[in-house]
């Protein structure tokens, strides 16, 4: 998974 | 930041107010589960790993150390508090922590997006943090006099886990790529968790009489 997004939420 | 994930971080927030005006101006944790307060604790310990590592935005820097901080102030003062702790229902209060850690530990092990320390201990928050409130429940419905204050912290509670629901669909079908399965069925799960909960808190409130879980 290479376009792995930072985890955003809370 | 869509307005249904904001709503859902205010709820969350003053959920967390209302829980700390209630100990500090009656001096009274009465009513309020330990257990579930130290749960979340340690959701937010197992979350927020990325805290200093990974940075998002000042908001949510400020979100994250606002939740630790809350989280732990509330610990402290139900159990060490002079007076605060003297109002604790200890006796009703008896769900054990490793029923629920445990089997979340054991799934977060199983499944997970990926096999690393920091992704398992965030998918254990999320298994955690659907289940933490059950210590809570049973307490409300053995407590036979709940005061207004912590039936509307436990409603903020839930409203905040709703509100991220229609946060979740609305991304699904506004961003390319946005897909989180463990965070969404935990999060279902935790909600549907409040089902009764909600259904009684809508009937004390048509009825205008106070919640009082059947037992």
């Amino acid at each position: 998974n290479p376009t792995r997004k930072p985890k955003d939420e809370l | 930041m869509n307005i249904l994930r904001l709503a859902g971080d205010m709820t969350h927030l003053i959920s967390v107010i209302v829980l700390l005006l209630k100990i500090h101006s009656i001096k009274s944790c009465a009513g309020i589960s330990l257990k579930t307060q130290e749960l979340y604790a340690l959701v937010f310990v197992s979350r927020y790993l990325n805290i200093f590592t990974d940075f998002i935005s000042l908001y949510n820097t400020i979100m994250k150390l606002i939740f630790l901080g809350t989280s732990f102030s509330i610990v402290w003062y139900m159990r060490y508090h002079k007076i605060v702790r003297r109002s604790y229902d200890k006796d009703q209060d008896t769900f054990r922590h490793y029923f629920l850690v445990l089997p979340c530990l054991i799934l977060a092990l199983l499944i997970n997006e990926r096999f690393t320390f920091k992704e398992i201990m965030w998918t254990f928050s999320l298994y955690l943090e659907a289940v933490a409130i059950l210590p809570q429940l049973v307490l409300l419905q053995r407590t036979k006099n709940t005061d207004n204050l912590t039936v509307q912290y436990i409603f903020l509670l839930g409203a905040y886990r709703a509100l991220y629901i229609l946060n979740w669909i609305y991304r699904y079908f506004t961003e390319p790529d946005y897909l989180h399965w463990i965070t969404w069925i935990s999060g279902l799960v935790q909600t549907i968790l409040y089902g009764d909960f909600f259904y009684y808190y809508f009937l004390s409130w048509k009825n205008n009489v106070k919640l009082q879980l059947p037992a």
